[in-house]
């Protein structure tokens, strides 16, 4: 449907635009954000990545790799998305977390899917590059859940990064359905009943690359606020891993508020390629047979 | 976890470590040393005389991975690292006990 | 005995010195290295084009210790050379055999 | 095989050189390195007040040799590097589990 498309559109390219706007002030603090910059709201590259104004970084390239290799399988496919990850990988990429970079290599090495449970792996790494998957498989719920944790666990073998993974999924899943913020309020609900973790009323403030700070940054901003810009804006000025927490925050947003409501300005700025790529993509992905 | 230490001629520092990002490694520390071996120096002429300068510029390369990458990081090394000519070098390969990243507190294969 | 091997950001080689005289341990040896990871080097203009260089330059600190002090020392290692932004660097711990001081012949504890 | 790393006085390379060469290994990497210990660095004059600079400039020698030779060899690197004056040095031992010349793929006794 068009207005689905709208949606799916909007969730892709809002991961990139909050990739590419959070990238500038990554590993910041909030108060060093406000002296440097006021209010950080536009996409002028820079950040310790020393970005050219609107590329995006690991956050989006993951998600694009794998798209790429769900739309070459048609579906699903562990080792054809693990394959794409080291092609990315060997692709010098302008930056790449710790764990992906660990869970990479320990696939190249022994072609394992999967590493043990670690508590080295609750970062934010496997959560942030699921919206491809999510579009592949709007709607079969129990492939849903199978493969979101596959896809994971390429990386990222730990609880809470399971459970947020999930309820991202769920929740993009929503309102890409025409929910809205209370179907998500429901998700979040049932997230904090399991992982009382996770609560983020009152705010703690914190926004690292640790999955629940990075939840705890998203889901906050994501209920006070009323608009993509201001959710984004929001997100990021928090600082810390604002590339991570802009680009989930840009899916959910994307989702919520449709393609429509992305700054012109942003997406003007937005790599043309990267663009070109995602609604390529998002025209696949809506074509695969969950449908 | 252990260390391996490459000395290695100057000109192949790139082209070893593309060979060792290839595996997913892509953090190293480098240091200036000099190689004394069977490899001479250069001749220089010093008031008339000429006479050999007995060392030459290597490049030390410092990388620690987790055990089970030791043997394909090697193999990589020498790959990358040969000429076939003297003074290619020599790779050393030692345990390490504790690895900590000061940034965040990690340890071990989590801090590499 | 056992060698802690840190390898920090060049500004903070007083910070870490001081940390470790305060348990003690006065003597180290520190060379002058060239750090590869994820931190970005400095970017530069070359032929008209801005390019990144890919080091940077860091402070290898060697110190050789009694292995009761070891866990101490990293901690005051970590804590002196932590900043918390990217390319704070790395601590390897690694055993010692044998220790020798020169003027004296002493060896092992005596000798550090 | 083990690993003998040595700290000296700069001015004392040569005379350790010729010894270890004595012994049949010939083959060594230096590096340039700052110590500090005991020994004090020279006074320089600094906006008219005179200061010690606490480092002092030493040579640190590794060598890569067979277990059997390592007693030998460190005793020969004592009587070169030695003077009685503080400073002289120290000496580390520590075990190499592979070694590999890049050249050949010789690995272990058959690489040094
Ligand atoms: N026993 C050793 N211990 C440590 N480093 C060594 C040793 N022998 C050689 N090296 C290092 O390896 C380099 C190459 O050695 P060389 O004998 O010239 O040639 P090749 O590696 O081709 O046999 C030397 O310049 C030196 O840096
Ligand atoms: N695998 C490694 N082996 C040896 N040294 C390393 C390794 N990885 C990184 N280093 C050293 O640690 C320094 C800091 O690493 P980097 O990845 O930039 O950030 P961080 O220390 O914050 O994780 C590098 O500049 C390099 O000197
Ligand atoms: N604990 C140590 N770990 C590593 N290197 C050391 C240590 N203590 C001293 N050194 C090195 O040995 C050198 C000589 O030490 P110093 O205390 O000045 O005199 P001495 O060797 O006569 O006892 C120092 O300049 C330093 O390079
Ligand atoms: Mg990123
Ligand atoms: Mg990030």
């Amino acid at each position: 449907t068009e207005q689905l498309h709208d949606r799916a559109l909007g969730a892709y390219l809002g991961l990139a635009v909050g990739d590419a706007l959070g990238a500038t002030v990554e590993f910041m603090l909030p108060r060093e954000i406000k002296y440097q910059y006021g209010v950080h709201k536009d996409i002028i590259g820079g950040g310790w990545l020393k970005l050219k104004a609107g590329r995006v970084t690991d956050d989006t390239e993951m998600s694009l790799a794998l798209g790429r290799a769900l739309l070459s399988c048609g579906g699903w496919n562990a080792n054809a998305v693990a394959d794409e990850f080291v092609v990315w990988l060997k692709s010098r990429p302008i930056d790449i977390g710790n764990t992906c970079r660990r869970g990479i290599q320990r696939y190249m090495l022994n072609g394992s899917l999967s590493g043990p449970v670690s508590d080295g792996d609750g970062g934010n790494g496997a959560a942030m590059r699921i919206f491809p998957l999510v579009l592949a498989t709007l709607n079969d719920d129990a492939a849903f859940r199978q493969q979101m944790l596959e896809q994971a666990h390429l990386t990222h073998n730990h609880p809470l990064s399971d459970a947020a993974t999930l309820a991202l999924g769920e929740m993009t899943r929503v309102l890409l359905k025409g929910g809205g913020v209370k179907e998500c309020r429901e998700v979040v609900k049932a997230l904090l009943v399991e992982y009382p973790r996770f609560k983020f009323t009152p705010y703690p403030g914190r926004a690292s690359g640790y999955i629940v700070d990075t939840m705890q940054t998203v889901l906050h901003h994501f209920f006070i606020t009323d608009s993509l810009e201001s959710f984004l804006v929001d997100t990021v000025n928090c600082g810390e891993d604002a590339d991570t927490t802009g680009a989930i925050a840009g899916m959910l947003a994307g989702a919520l508020y449709g393609a429509e409501a992305i700054p012109r300005r942003w997406l003007a700025r937005l790599d043309t390629g990267v663009q070109a790529e995602i609604r390529e993509q998002v025209n696949g992905l809506l074509q695969l047979p969950a449908y | 976890m252990k260390k391996i230490e490459a000395i290695i001629k100057p000109f192949k520092l790139d082209e070893v470590r593309e060979a060792l990002s290839e595996l997913g490694a892509s953090g190293l520390t480098v240091t200036e040393v000099k190689g004394f071996g069977r490899q001479k120096g250069h001749t220089e002429l010093y008031r008339g005389a000429e006479y050999v300068v007995d060392f030459l510029p290597k490049i030390k390369i410092e990388v620690v991975i987790p055990s089970a990458l030791v043997e394909t990081a090697v193999e990589a090394i020498v790959k990358a690292a040969h000429t076939g000519k003297i003074g290619d070098g020599k790779i050393f390969v030692t345990a390490v006990e504790q690895v900590i990243r000061i940034r965040t507190g990690e340890t071990d294969e989590s801090a590499i």
